[in-house]
């Protein structure tokens, strides 16, 4: 099964036009195998990227560079994943 | 066998244990829901749609599906406790029994079942289909881009390898033709409701293009009734307007093609957002959110029954 292991999502705001383009050039560098789980629609609508571990210094450093306000919306996919497990195994017992 | 009474609402489920829950559905309410078989997957699996009737042939319908994008598990859940609330409401709430009464509703709870077992096998974070793309090593199509309406048009990719790709032509995937067949066969279906995860928008067509649809204005005091109807359960804030104007253009997209076919009352939703867990909303949030869009739903479908075209 794959794991997710260290993966965030960020949630990015971009400010204008300009910067909802920019994020959408990261969509395009397939080297860093980011997962837009929410587009950027445009100014205003946030973003939300599944950065997968290996990849976050190069995201991060690409959000900041060109001052982008973004939050850690979740930190470690996969501790959310096990506890999404453990919750149908506990269903499944009662 | 197991009563559906005992089935857990509030936890995700796999394939089997929904599919199972359903045959206790249509045991449990005889003479009101039934089980149909539309096609099968690309690997074989049985593409299920419950309907929800009181008789009649060829009566106006509106059809439901959830889940087409199999990572989105909210929309499959509440799918579930969808179709249980419609069976258990007919015969007590007045507007689900005069719908009931006078139109069937189709309601296909795992419109991807593939991406569903490999959600739960493989990978918690598959979107599309699982059919071979000839030339990529990359499997699957996006089952929201793959309709013939604006088809390979913006907001969709023709790589192989994107969450988005559209596939090598419209319909090519079995899942999409499948209901593609149903509703063309059918004739006589009046709504479309296509439920999504996670933005909590109501959106209409169009996609592909950012004209206006003729029935832009009625569509709209629609999905402005309904939003505000769901965000009066638990305060969730709903965004609503055509699917160009409101995200971005999309093309290829399952209500598109419904309103092309002339499938007037064409609706997406997009469900929950918490901001905090994406598609990986807690199984906790599943009551809290099919509670709030029921009476969003109920009001597209009451306006379908009472505005008869």
């Amino acid at each position: 099964q794959r794991q997710f292991q260290g993966d965030q999502v960020l949630r990015i705001m971009a400010r204008d036009e300009e910067q909802a383009a920019l994020l959408k050039m990261l969509e395009e560098q397939e080297e860093l195998q980011v997962d837009f789980w929410r587009h950027p629609f445009g100014p205003g609508h946030p973003a939300d990227l599944r950065v997968p571990f290996p990849s976050l210094g190069a995201v991060k450093g690409f959000l900041e560079s060109h001052s982008f306000p973004y939050t850690v919306m979740i930190e470690d996919v996969q501790e959310l994943l096990d506890e999404e497990k453990e919750a149908m195994a506990r269903s499944r017992r009662v | 066998k197991r009563s559906s009474r005992a089935f857990d609402f509030g936890s995700y489920h796999t394939l089997d244990e929904i599919y199972s829950w359903m045959d206790t559905l249509v045991e449990d309410h005889p003479g009101l829901v039934s089980k149909i078989q539309i096609g099968q997957s690309y690997e074989g699996r049985d593409l299920l749609v419950l309907k929800f009737s009181t008789g009649g042939s060829a009566r106006p319908a509106i059809w439901v599906d959830t889940g087409i994008h199999s990572r989105e598990w909210i929309s499959q859940a509440t799918g579930v406790w969808t179709a249980n609330k419609i069976a258990e409401e007919y015969g007590r709430d007045p507007s689900v029994t005069a719908l009931l009464d006078n139109m069937d509703v189709f309601l296909e709870i795992i419109a991807n079942p593939d991406g569903f077992v490999f959600t739960h096998s493989s990978d918690r974070l598959w979107r599309k289909t699982r059919s071979p793309n000839t030339g990529s090593h990359c499997l699957g199509v996006d089952p929201n881009r793959n309709w013939d309406a604006g088809f390979g048009g913006a907001g969709s990719s023709g790589d192989p390898c994107s969450d988005i790709y559209h596939g090598p032509f419209p319909h090519s995937e079995r899942e999409v033709k499948a209901i593609v067949d149903f509703i063309r066969g059918h004739g006589n279906v009046k709504s479309v409701i296509s439920i999504h995860s996670y933005s909590q928008m109501l959106l209409f067509p169009y996609g592909y293009t950012s004209v206006p649809s003729p029935d832009y204005q009625e569509m709209n005091e629609l999905a402005k009734k309904a939003v505000s109807d769901l965000a009066a359960v638990y305060g969730t804030k709903y965004t609503f307007g055509s699917i160009a104007d409101t995200i971005y253009t999309a093309a290829g997209t399952t209500v598109d093609w419904a309103y092309d076919q002339g499938v007037k009352y064409s609706f997406t939703l997009e469900l929950r957002d918490t901001g905090r867990h994406g598609f990986l909303l807690p199984s906790s949030q599943i009551l809290p959110t099919a509670t709030e869009t029921w009476p969003a739903l109920l009001d597209i479908m009451v306006h379908v029954l009472e505005h008869p075209y």
